[in-house]
């Protein structure tokens, strides 16, 4: 009886008009664009939710530390690569329109190893991802070191990602290659596919 | 051939929760 009947999404009271049959209402939900979003900055332990047109605006204003940049060929200069400890560097890029947000997470374990993971995170729905291309590059004295990818969605979770190495992922001594004064510069270019 | 020159911003590091650092 359930799924003969239309539902609608959880999500109608922010704006979403779609009704569907029980069975699809979850999967639905999922990808929701009206869905409200945690706040993607990642270490803050920032409990806001809200729309995604919103994101960007709680980022402008509640962590001011994240510098945006426009441009789709970019240069994210890391500064203090080496201090000890858990860090994370974190900015946005403004391209084609939309707003990306640029990752560099260290991690260190109980030994001292040190992992460091740099991603990208499009301020927007997993549709919309996957019309872009990343590409995170690391360059010096005739090394280079490049990952490309499609960018996360919003609806995807960063901690996930590092978790199952979905990223550019390094350690120490590939830092220690490419890092110059402690600063580690990774050009950061976005395309349209 | 034109090359483009990218801009460059410099970001500062900032603390990882204490009860993620752990994680590894």
């Amino acid at each position: 009886v359930a799924n003969s009947v239309l539902f609608p999404c959880t999500y109608a009271f922010s704006g979403c008009h779609i009704t569907l049959p029980y069975n699809e209402k979850v999967d639905h939900e999922k990808v929701c664009k009206f869905r409200p979003y945690p706040c993607p900055c990642p270490g803050t332990l920032c409990k806001w939710l809200g729309s995604l047109e919103a994101v960007v605006r709680h980022l402008t204003n509640e962590h001011d530390h994240v510098i945006t940049l426009k441009g789709e060929y970019i240069i994210f200069l890391a500064t203090n690569i080496n201090l000890i400890g858990g860090f994370d560097w974190v900015m946005m890029q403004f391209c084609y329109g939309f707003h990306f947000m640029l990752v560099l997470q260290k991690q260190e374990n109980r030994n001292g190893d040190q992992q460091f993971f740099a991603i990208v995170q499009l301020i927007g729905t997993r549709q919309e991802a996957e019309g872009f291309v990343y590409r995170l590059e690391l360059r010096r004295h005739r090394r280079r070191l490049t990952w490309e990818a499609t960018p996360l969605s919003i609806h995807e979770n960063i901690a996930t990602a590092i978790k199952n190495r979905d990223c550019l992922n390094f350690d120490t001594g590939t830092v220690q290659l490419f890092e110059e004064n402690g600063d580690l510069s990774i050009i950061v270019s976005i395309n349209m596919c | 051939r034109t090359y483009r020159v990218p801009k460059e911003v410099r970001v500062e590091p900032q603390k990882f929760a204490e009860e993620l650092i752990h994680r590894l």
